[in-house]
């Protein structure tokens, strides 16, 4: 007898690690990532999507639980059962996963040496996805626990399973039901360490952009923040522009959803209407509400009468509470509450005197001014005024991205700025990445 | 084959309760099974887990049952099957 099939309807799913094992030798960071590893397993071939998410309403709430939880599936020591998850469905505790912090958690270790935590998660979501046991002995829903799979950036579904969930969620676009799938790119996901331990950074990738020397692909006031977008990173400033972190965070762990082979926007702002985040990229969009996609994008960006090939630019006029958008020398007046684009657009050179007329993008800002950027350079257009301030273009770098002159010239430069302005002496030749000499801390926060 | 402990056979029957292949414990009953649907029920634990379908509860099957593993049942629990 087969339990009848359940699954989700939603793509989207949101994940969270509520509590983590005790006494275990893996740390927090292991722990996330691995859960963050197993999902991918499935995620990689079907069109579901899975996002670490900080709330309380994530779909899939992961504990480490012991004995009774009061979940009707008690658990019992060490051995026996190890782990169990809930099928899809409406139940609030519908894809939720427990695994049993009476076992020894491993990850890289030998079979002999404990439970290896990666395999039996993968197992798991299974479930949490809508598979049931079976008894083929080469697949990962078969009940018992055979043992480490290898390595999680590496592991590939046995083709039992795989059918069995295509036969739910269909294939994902770009996986061949027929190929072995190729390595993935690593350095895009979390880091998984050599050997478990406690690490809670991130080392920063070698294609990191600058702050000081980058032309932005998109500037966004985001709940009275600014958001600077460049490549696969963003830089955030809070209301009063502190700048959050000198060094960037990465947009897909921060703006759910978003593919991960996306490798930049070209435009970004907040609806007025809804106060949903509009993200542009080529001829598609997406909308998020707060920092999750919602389910049904991207749609093509004919939704807002746009012609294909996208947009370089998108902000609402506090003025006139109208957004616009721009593309090369056209640009476009739309009405986010009658969601229709006003007649007579596109119109050739923008409304503004004294702006560059194709541009990187442009943000409203809570002193009422609108701010447009092209290059390293931006300009101030105060409120309800249709000329630029006099005084622009001023450095984008040094005004919003607390970059000195010098820094903003390029970023062999830094070291030698900061350490001025921190106060700390550089010697001649120093070259001193991490700043941690010149007691200089950096902490990036991307979650 | 040497007939299983009364542990063993204790063991096995909650065992198979619980992964699905023995209907929940009856009421007036409790836990006592015909030897047939028992017999039935090792059979069938038995292919699921790649074992040779004996009925008989020996030491293979009594490892297997001993192995960690996932708490959900491998059957849809029979007495929990809806009416048309």
């Amino acid at each position: 007898t087969t339990p009848a099939l359940t699954k989700w309807n939603k793509r989207n799913l949101s994940w969270r690690v509520r509590t983590f094992p005790r006494d275990s030798s893996l740390g927090r960071d292991t722990v996330r990532a691995l859960m963050y590893y197993a999902l991918k397993v499935w995620s990689d071939i079907t069109p579901l999507n899975f996002h670490e998410v900080a709330g309380s309403n994530a779909d899939i709430q992961i504990d480490f639980s012991k004995a009774d939880h009061n979940d009707g599936y008690p658990f019992d020591g060490p051995g026996g059962t190890v782990a169990h998850a809930f099928f899809p469905g409406d139940h609030h505790t519908a894809g939720d996963t427990h695994f049993d912090d009476d076992e020894a958690w491993t990850f890289r270790s030998s079979d002999a040496h404990g439970t290896d935590l990666f395999a039996v998660a993968v197992h798991e979501f299974g479930h949490a996805i809508g598979l049931t046991h079976i008894s083929a002995i080469q697949s990962i829903m078969r009940p018992y626990y055979q043992g480490p799979v290898g390595d999680p950036l590496k592991y590939d579904l046995p083709y039992e399973d795989k059918v069995r969930i295509w036969q739910l969620y269909g294939v994902r676009e770009s996986v061949s039901p027929t190929a072995k799938p190729e390595a993935t790119e690593t350095d895009n996901h979390p880091f998984l360490p050599e050997l478990p331990d406690n690490r809670t950074t991130v080392p920063l990738r070698k294609d990191v952009p600058h702050r000081c020397n980058a032309n932005f692909d998109a500037v966004a006031q985001i709940r009275g923040e600014a958001f600077f977008f460049k490549g696969k990173y963003f830089w955030r400033l809070t209301r009063d522009r502190h700048l959050v972190s000198l060094q960037p965070a990465q947009i897909h762990r921060f703006w759910r959803g978003l593919p991960l082979h996306l490798d930049s926007v070209d435009a970004v702002y907040e609806r007025t209407s809804d106060h949903k985040i509009v993200f542009f990229k080529g001829d598609r969009y997406w909308v998020f509400k707060d920092n999750n996609v919602e389910e049904g994008y991207p749609r093509p960006v004919s939704d807002f009468s746009l012609p294909p090939g996208g947009i370089d630019a998108a902000f609402s006029w506090a003025h006139n509470d109208k957004t616009y958008f721009f593309k090369d020398h056209l640009y476009w007046r739309y009405d986010d509450h009658a969601r229709r684009m006003d007649p007579g657009y596109p119109a050739e050179s923008p409304l503004w005197r004294g702006i560059p007329s194709i541009l990187d993008d442009a943000m409203r800002w809570s002193d009422g001014a609108s701010y447009f950027f092209r290059g390293k350079d931006y300009w101030k257009v105060l409120d309800s005024e249709l000329e630029a301030a006099p005084g622009y273009p001023q450095s984008t770098a040094k005004d919003w991205l607390v970059c000195s002159d010098l820094q903003a010239d390029g970023p062999e430069n830094e070291v030698r700025a900061e350490g001025a302005r921190t106060g700390a002496r550089s010697r001649p030749g120093q070259h001193d990445e991490s700043r941690s000499d010149s007691g200089y801390e950096v902490c990036s926060c991307t979650s | 084959a040497p007939a299983p402990r009364t542990e063993d056979l204790s063991l096995g029957v909650e065992w198979l309760s619980r992964f699905g292949y023995l209907p929940p414990p009856d009421p007036v009953t409790g836990q006592l099974q015909t030897q047939e649907e028992l017999a039935k029920a090792i059979a069938a634990m038995q292919r699921f887990g790649g074992l040779e379908a004996t009925g008989v509860l020996d030491e293979a099957t009594l490892k297997l049952m001993k192995t960690p593993r996932c708490s959900l049942p491998d059957l849809a629990v029979p007495g929990a099957r809806r009416k048309r």
